[in-house]
């Protein structure tokens, strides 16, 4: 059988664009198209559509191969930390996985660690009330790792299920806010010896290739466990997270779909890929 | 970076000779490859390749270095002229007050923004009076509220009324803090609104009616530093529905490369006013085109 039938050339550079334009990444998508030549070429697929659906499983696939079901929390509270660059969402993210823990019948107890940005602990306590959830605050300009000591203190004596924790945006590239993310981390193990049992990097769905380099330092200095990708209500496609899947081995674990307490999905690979071909 | 890769893709032009639509393909490759990974639109990048191909072609090679060295000043200089070449003016009313409507996605730091244009028109000896119609977000006035604070500027708190959040509330607001803005001799008024999806079509007629309402001088798209490949279908519909005087590219002090800014540029032919540079109120310059041409460059 010879190797060398042809694949439609047209259709590929058109399947590489659309990969562009979801902010997988040049190299990325190059990468991805030249396994889909190989294989078309191997497989004999000649037609656009052929080659869609042979794209739409391999992106699926390096989206699958991520997913991993959450590890059984040995002892209640299952605490979750939520981290990232400015802007992205982890407040309002925060609130809705508030409202769907306690969907499922769970108790919940938030921290508000931002004791640095304006009115931040005062937007995460319109979130408690919206869900029904108690926060652990301090007082503006607080030491975030003492109000997350108490909140951990607080949800082990109430034998809460599951302890969100809300950090402020900070920026990768500052170090000190990166050491003081650590340092959470460490007070945290301390007293919960498998805690944070969940560290989700909370990502813009608009975010470029910046995306990676987030995701690297984040996860040196904080240890994330998965991601959450924001704003996909809008025309963004978020295909960094692919990018981050295949380099990183990241999983998504929800993604948020608009501002209101219900808007919140777990991560749906197929919907995702579906949404990014187009 | 970029020079070496040029460097390696000239290893055929060394010495003597001119550019040639052959000779320069695997040149253009890195260089687009550079920009996308910069996160400049892939549309614009085609057009910015076009252009440079041919600028390039025909140029004579008069050294071994010349040809990288040509290229980067030809690449340099076609993304200084999309930028536009002098730092752009804020533009003032000929009759007070200035009013300066901050419009942008959710999270692109318009509400820091406002504080920091605050701050910045105090420096240059203005007043001005700062508004928050963001009746949406959780804690949004409160939260401009404590940054007029921070820098001491006039702030028209008014009074939602348990009116349901909306559109009729939002323009009650604004149409106050313009009077209040009057009645106390300040001479800017900065709006400051809820961050909104280009494609939510009840929430740009909001802000159409806010530009129907006060005539803003400015006003001005605030756009995040990292955005990727959709920075130019928000930036084009804000613009279409509203006609943007200027951009504002914000969180400039992490490390992505702001190619958003050129794509941004070039669909909305709007320039680059300021930039942000960390989240204190002072942490605001206004925009040099070639400072960001070497970042996304590499
Ligand atoms: N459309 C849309 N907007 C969202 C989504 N998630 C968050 N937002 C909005 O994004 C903006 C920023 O959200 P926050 O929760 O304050 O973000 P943050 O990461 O906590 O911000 P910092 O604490 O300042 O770093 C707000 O206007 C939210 O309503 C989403 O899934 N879709
Ligand atoms: N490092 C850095 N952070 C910034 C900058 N500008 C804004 N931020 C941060 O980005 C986050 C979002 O800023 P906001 O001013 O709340 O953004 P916004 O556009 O008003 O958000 P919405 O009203 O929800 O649409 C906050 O954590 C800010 O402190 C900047 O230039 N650098
Ligand atoms: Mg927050
Ligand atoms: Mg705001």
């Amino acid at each position: 059988i010879a190797l060398t039938r042809e694949v439609d050339e047209a259709a590929l550079e058109d399947l590489e664009m659309s990969l562009i334009a979801s902010d997988i990444g040049v190299t990325t998508a190059a990468e991805i198209i030249e396994r889909l030549r190989d294989r078309g070429k191997r497989q004999g697929i000649r037609n656009g559509a052929e080659l869609k659906d042979l794209l739409r499983e391999h992106l699926k696939q390096i989206l699958d191969e991520q997913q991993r079901p959450v590890a059984k929390v040995a002892a209640p509270p299952e605490v979750i930390m939520m981290v990232g660059v400015n802007g992205t969402g982890k407040t309002t993210t925060s609130g809705k996985l508030a409202a769907w823990y306690r969907a499922q019948a769970k108790t919940v107890l938030m921290c508000a660690a931002d004791t640095f940005r304006a009115a931040a602990i005062e937007q995460l306590e319109v979130w408690g009330e919206r869900s029904g959830v108690e926060i652990v605050r301090t007082k503006q300009g607080g030491d975030p790792s003492a109000v997350l000591f108490d909140a951990l203190q607080a949800a082990k004596s109430r034998h809460n299920d599951v302890l969100i924790v809300d950090t402020a945006g900070r920026l990768h590239t500052k170090n000190s806010l990166m050491a003081e993310l650590d340092k959470m981390r460490r007070t945290t193990q301390r007293i919960i010896p498998d805690a944070p049992h969940e560290v989700l990097l909370v990502m813009d769905a608009t975010t470029g290739q910046n995306g990676l380099q987030q995701a690297r330092l984040f996860t040196e200095s904080a240890g994330v466990t998965g991601i959450v990708l924001t704003k996909l209500d809008g025309t963004a496609k978020g295909g960094i997270a692919i990018a981050i899947a295949r380099e990183l081995k990241l999983p998504v674990r929800f993604v948020g779909v608009g501002e209101k307490i219900e808007d919140i999905l777990p991560f749906d690979s197929g919907a995702f890929v579906d949404s990014l071909l187009g | 970076n970029l020079s070496e890769k040029l460097q390696r893709a000239f290893k055929n032009l060394r010495g003597q000779g001119t550019m040639t639509e052959e000779n320069i393909q695997e040149a253009l490759r890195e260089i687009r490859v550079a920009l996308l990974e910069a996160d400049v639109n892939l549309n614009v990048v085609k057009d910015l390749i076009d252009h440079i191909r041919e600028k390039a072609i025909g140029q004579e090679v008069m050294t071994a270095l010349s040809p990288t060295e040509q290229v980067i000043k030809i690449v340099h200089d076609e993304l200084v002229t999309l930028l536009g070449k002098d730092t752009a003016r804020f533009q003032f009313a000929s009759r007070p007050p200035t009013v300066i409507l901050m419009a942008g996605l959710q999270g692109s730091g318009k509400t820091t923004t406002s504080g920091k244009l605050a701050a910045w028109l105090q420096k240059g000896g203005h007043r001005p009076m700062l508004v928050s119609v963001d009746v949406y977000r959780p804690a949004a006035r409160e939260q401009l509220r404590v940054v007029a604070q921070s820098i001491k500027a006039n702030i028209y708190q008014g009074d939602t009324k348990g009116e349901p959040a909306g559109t009729p509330l939002v323009e009650r607001l604004a149409k106050e803090a313009r009077r209040e803005a009057v009645i106390t001799g300040c001479d800017t008024l900065i709006v400051d609104t809820a961050g909104r999806l280009h494609i939510d079509s009840d929430l740009m007629d909001e802000m159409a009616k806010l530009k129907a309402l006060l005539s803003p001088q400015e006003i001005l798209f605030v756009a995040d530093a990292m955005t990727g490949q959709d920075a130019v279908r928000s930036a084009e519909e804000f613009h279409r529905r509203l006609a943007l005087t200027g951009i504002v590219l914000t969180k400039m002090d992490g490390d992505a490369r702001g190619g958003a800014a050129l794509s941004i540029r070039h669909v909305t032919g709007q320039p680059v006013k300021f930039i942000g540079m960390g989240e204190k109120p002072d942490a605001f310059e206004p925009f040099h085109p070639d400072r960001i041409v070497g970042r996304i460059l590499g």
